[in-house]
């Protein structure tokens, strides 16, 4: 669980230092698991492991320039803070995903090869 | 659109429970127990596992190689489910029936091929011209097989291709393009196809005085081909290439011996 510490959009000027200790901040996380250990490798026999990775951690103040966060997430944030406590602060949540493959054994006996969307998170933004 | 379930057995209550973005994958990982009742009926030849694994490895790869830049998200590779064998001096037959009953109707045709795996014990290099001829048999209620060598009219023109083998590469396997003949089949949704396979393999030699031609070996050694179908699914679950992404369908080219087995009509090759 050890977060991602180059979760730097690309657009970020190489000036900003990265960070060079663990920080509670939004970032990407691994999560990886085994198609056996969820006694699903008699259906997918391909991959064999599977990381959908997830997002956590508290949105900073000055969220806009590093999680290239709608201007909104601001304004959500000012809320909480200056006009009711009650309004949740931003969220760390993804923004970006890749597609998996698997390789199935239907039960006719055919096998099939299989795209899906977004089941991968790649990116994590605060809104 | 929604996906489709008109194929799977999904309890009702459980894809209102997820909103109807089931897709398999997430039904299986979403249920305590969905496994439990799937157990596959038939289990697939380990052979056509292992080709479409290397399908998997080449298809899936983050940096894709031109020659795997493809537009289809989904592959089916179904085997022959009933087959009846003729065979004398002159035909190889074959009256094979594929059941389509797997392919959504989401899933828009893009290429089908006939997978032929040839098998060889040659020590010396050896190729080998083949003709197939395809046509649609309709299925005969009373018995399975029925006899078709006297009726041998084409339906459609013979494909050709050549089988190369060498002592190295023991198996050769050989995907002979046949989308324009199996497109409106498809398209119908039809859930059976029958078709009637006559291949017939030569020594690729040049013709001696005499014109004597001989049969190759390659072709008693073949097995019946299975159907491997090129699909895009266009449900919201299945991975969507933008066109923005810039890959064009290549699906002529074979990926798998790294030769090219683009078919040649005859007429061309006489030509």
């Amino acid at each position: 669980g050890t977060p991602k510490s180059t979760n730097l959009p690309e657009t970020m000027p190489k000036l900003i230092p990265m960070y060079d200790f663990p920080t509670d901040e939004c970032d990407l996380y691994d999560f990886r698991v085994s198609f056996s250990q969820l006694k699903l490798d008699h259906w997918i026999i391909a991959p064999q492991k599977y990381n959908p990775r997830y997002c956590k951690g508290f949105c900073p103040r000055a969220v806009g320039y590093i999680y290239g966060s709608p201007v909104h997430t601001m304004v959500q944030n000012i809320i909480y803070e200056k006009l009711d406590s009650s309004v949740p602060r931003p969220s760390c949540v993804p923004s970006e995903y890749n597609p998996l493959s698997v390789l199935t054994i239907e039960n006719d006996g055919s096998i099939a090869y299989k795209e899906y969307e977004e089941m991968i998170a790649t990116k994590c933004t605060c809104r | 659109s929604c996906y489709n379930f008109e194929n799977e057995s999904v309890e009702p209550d459980v894809s209102l429970h997820h909103g109807n973005i089931l897709s398999p994958l997430l039904k299986a990982l979403s249920e305590q127990n969905p496994w439990g009742e799937f157990t596959p009926r038939a289990k697939p030849d380990s052979r056509f596992v292992r080709y479409m694994k290397r399908l998997y490895k080449l298809s899936s790869k983050p940096d894709k190689s031109p020659e795997a830049s493809h537009l289809y998200n989904t592959a089916r590779l179904i085997t022959p489910r009933e087959e009846c064998l003729e065979q004398n001096r002159e035909f190889f037959m074959q009256d094979i029936s594929y059941s389509l009953n797997r392919v959504r109707s989401q899933e828009q045709l893009l290429k089908s091929v006939l997978l032929y795996s040839f098998d060889h014990n040659h020590v010396t290099p050896f190729t080998s011209l083949c003709y197939l001829d395809v046509k649609e048999q309709k299925p005969s209620r009373d018995q399975m097989c029925s006899h078709h060598l006297s009726s041998t009219q084409q339906s459609v023109p013979l494909l050709s291709f050549r089988v190369h083998t060498e002592r190295r590469v023991r198996r050769r396997w050989v995907e002979v393009d046949v989308t324009s003949f199996l497109h409106p089949l498809i398209q119908a949704h039809k859930k059976d196809i029958h078709l009637l396979i006559n291949l017939t393999c030569v020594a690729d030699m040049v013709p001696r005085p005499g014109g004597q031609v001989h049969k190759s070996p390659v072709e008693l050694t073949h097995r019946s081909p299975s159907l491997l179908l090129y699909l895009n699914d266009t449900s919201e679950v299945a991975y969507q290439r933008r066109a923005t992404q810039g890959r064009m369908v290549d699906l002529t080219s074979n990926h798998w011996d790294g030769k090219s087995t683009a078919w040649e009509s005859a007429s061309r090759k006489r030509r």
